[in-house]
């Protein structure tokens, strides 16, 4: 049981380091409270912001923690991949720039996977090939409308009305 | 294996039927607050049987149906298209897999004394949640719900002590 | 203790209500879960957005959630007044025209007293009548700029260049 | 009574002394994310005492010195401005009250153990913290803090239990 757990994290934590470099341009790494006993305690997140010295994630910025997150999530991902993922309004904390690098991260990873992901940013809206548009219609609830970002018609059908 | 259509069936704030075909690649979803988004999220966890009625905010199965409607019966379901191993008995030699579309589907119905009644269907025919997340583990397709990020989850990650982190990483081994 | 407790929670009730319909622009209420020992129980947030059905706080939107929470911060804030108040990032989940209205009953609220809100939104940049804007300088750390949206100059002097 | 202005000095991410005058009304803080605005909203609870060193992110006092910078000393001014009454032995009848301005100062020190040292100052003068949050209250300055609404905090306030939430409560009353 242990060693699945230092297999695992090994590779969860290249996969970090990987992942933390795209996203936020600097050196990030886990670590292990108690490498011996891993079980004893628990898993620290460290990262050198670019330009930054290294802190814990406890001490960063709110925009920080959210991309440092982001990454690790990243790494959990590439750890145990699936054929489809889901983010639902993950881009909160962050500045317009941030977005833009998290937008382009999520786009290569897509060309081999489906993301679906809600946003209410433009930045992030942008770079996606489809934005589907979902609002409430009084006496009737939730329609939604199919925006192809490339040029071709993919809409829903069904009670909003179709393609 | 891909996602090809979600359809929402009187499910939470989808009072109408709608078929929401998804492609490959990036797809983005915007709205006003309260239009119906998470619902959407809730709709592919809950066909997929990957959460508890509280993680999809609702406090049972029940209130999953929409209360604007005068039905009974909220379904969901998700096309699904991928690449099988070719069906037992085709001829020894064929080197291809085989291109299928399959469609899971899950009702919950309310019934009179205020319960709820539910089921899982496969290409129509009910199927137990055992089998279905049998196929799912097949397919790639992780039955934890790992590959979903709910509304909130990045900001409880960033907030959650050292231990709970690591135990993160213990469901994943 | 009892009898302060329960005054409060009138006078939080009450300004709750009209502070969800100024936000909300639907009904919300304050209930206590044990009203005969309050210290028993909780406090209870019910809502009816407009439009739609009653719910609690838990079974909201995360927009509708994050907007509700700000009526209940207005509703302590005019039972026990301050000069001066301090938001940092409340408007995370907020959409668009949410974030307005905020903004609006912000600005409201300043004629009488100061506030100080730190946001990402252009919307609510726009209707505050001062923009202090902050960045992180290379060996130098970091650096505010004032823009007066009024325009009259009102920057802050010392290390990042006067006035 | 009112704010005039904050004054940064080797505090946080503020490596050089920054004096940032702020205007009646509604004023609002914008920049990228990690660029110091939060640490701006540090610097007013440190120097009003309202916030333990855990509430602005640092472990100790002494993470709040900048270490950008080989100064060993942090400072942060409050300039205020506001209506008092006229001091004692002023003319009986006087009807007005007196404009004065008053500078709340507090510095934070390492000292060669590692430690710190901190005092508070008022108009240049040491001055106790508890002295100087019986002016705070006598000028309607809550020194609970509770007119600081912290990063997340919204969030927290939408997650919190029932009673937790009453409890919010039981300290305004
Ligand atoms: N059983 C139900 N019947 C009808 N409407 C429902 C039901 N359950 C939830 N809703 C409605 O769904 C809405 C919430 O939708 P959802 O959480 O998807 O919003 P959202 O688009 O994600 O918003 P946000 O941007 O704020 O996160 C609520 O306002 C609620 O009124
Ligand atoms: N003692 C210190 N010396 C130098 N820099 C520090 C010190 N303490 C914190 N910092 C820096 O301050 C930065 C965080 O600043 P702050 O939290 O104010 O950002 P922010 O502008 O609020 O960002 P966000 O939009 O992400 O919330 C950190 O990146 C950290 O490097
Ligand atoms: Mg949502
Ligand atoms: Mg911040």
């Amino acid at each position: 049981k242990r060693t699945a757990f230092l297999d695992a994290f090994e590779r969860v934590s290249e996969a970090f380091q990987s992942a933390f470099a795209e996203l936020a341009r600097g050196e990030g790494r886990l670590r292990l409270e108690a490498p011996e006993d891993p079980f004893a305690g628990g898993l620290i997140i460290e990262a050198r912001p670019r330009g930054k010295k290294l802190a814990r994630l406890e001490a960063m910025s709110g925009g920080e923690k959210s991309l440092t997150a982001l990454a690790f999530i990243f790494a959990l991902q590439e750890v145990n991949p699936a054929p489809f993922f889901v983010f639902d309004e993950v881009d909160q904390s962050l500045d317009g720039v941030n977005t833009e690098v998290l937008a382009e991260a999520i786009r290569a990873r897509a060309r081999t996977r489906q993301y679906v992901v809600i946003s209410h940013h433009r930045v992030m809206l942008d770079r996606s090939s489809q934005t589907l548009g979902v609002s409430m219609r009084k006496g009737w609830g939730t329609v939604v409308t199919g925006v192809a970002m490339d040029g071709a018609e993919g809409g829903p059908d069904g009670g909003a009305g179709g393609g | 294996v891909r996602v090809v259509a979600l359809t929402l069936d009187n499910f939470k704030s989808f009072a109408k039927k709608t078929r929401i075909p998804i492609r490959p690649g990036f797809t983005t979803v915007s709205g006003p607050n309260g239009s119906g988004k998470s619902n959407l999220i809730d709709a592919m966890q809950f066909v997929l049987g990957i959460a508890t009625s509280k993680g999809m905010r609702a406090e049972r199965l029940t209130d999953l149906i929409c209360i604007e409607g005068n039905k009974t019966t909220a379904r969901v379901s998700l096309e699904l298209e991928g690449e099988f191993e070719p069906p037992a008995g085709a001829t020894e030699g064929a080197t291809g897999t085989v291109r299928r579309r399959l469609e899971v589907s899950r009702v919950v119905r309310r019934v009179k004394q205020g319960g709820a009644q539910a089921h899982y269907e496969l290409d129509g025919k009910p199927v137990r949640l055992t089998d279905l997340h049998d196929l799912m583990r097949e397919l790639g397709f992780p039955t934890s719900g790992q590959n979903i990020v709910l509304q909130g989850d990045v900001i409880r990650l960033t907030s959650m002590g050292g231990v709970a982190r690591r135990q993160v990483l213990d469901e994943l081994a």
